[in-house]
Order: C-alpha cells, then structure tokens, then sequence
C-alpha cells in the first residue's frame, strides 16, 4: 500500500469472523498531511468490514477534531487501504483452506 | 491513564491512547 504517513493496523486478533474489528490509526509522518496536525496519539476505534466504509470513519474523526478537513481523503485511504488488506487476507485462508 | 474517549455524534467510539513507540517510523 502506499506510504500515506497514517498508519492503521489491527488493534486485535483477526479471528477471520467477525465482521467488526478493532483498528487502530496514528500518524508517522506529519509532513504527508496537508493541514496543521495536532499530535494526540493514536486512535482505537471499530470498524465494521461488511457494512461501513472507511471515508466515513475518516469524516467522523475529521468532525471529532482529530484531522482537518483537507486530510479527509488521506486518512480514508489510510483506512481503505488496511481495510481492503485485512478482506485480502481472509479470503485468502478461506481459500487456502478449501 | 494517558487514555482518553471520544465519542462522535453518530455514536463511534475513539479511544485515544499513546502511540506504540516501537512502531514510530524511524526517521
């Protein structure tokens, strides 16, 4: 995936079940974003792999203050991309496993 | 706790803890 200078990654073990997971985001590189970014730490939160989609989730964070709005798309595509990874993942031991 | 909650107006959760320091991309 590209460098986006967010980093998401699993905040538990994926069992490959269920349909909510818990993520976590932070930023590595504050120089990718383009507003002003407040260093609050990282963010757990819950995301739903079937029915929720990962701009969204970043438009929350955006109105919760912890991104501006002009990062919106960066932090969706951070989302996206660890999102389409994790679906990646699973239908591949799925597979393998048939 | 350094942890904090913030709860988004359509009901999300977002816990806002310490960065993993040996995570932080090596500069």
């Amino acid at each position: 995936a590209e460098d986006t200078g967010v980093r998401v990654e699993l905040n538990e073990e994926d069992d490959g079940k269920k349909s909510s997971i818990a993520l976590k985001l932070w930023v590595e590189d504050t120089k990718k974003l383009k507003g002003k970014y407040k260093d609050t730490g990282a963010i757990e939160f819950s995301f739903d792999l079937e029915n929720e989609v990962a701009e969204v989730v970043a438009q929350e964070m955006v109105e919760s203050g912890f991104f501006l709005d002009c990062d919106v798309k960066i932090v969706g595509k951070s989302i996206r991309d660890r999102v389409a990874l994790i679906k990646w993942r699973r239908e591949r031991t799925v597979s393998s496993g048939n | 706790s350094a942890t904090a909650q913030v709860v988004h107006s359509a009901g999300r959760r977002f816990i806002v803890s310490p960065v993993p320091e040996a995570r932080l991309k090596e500069q």
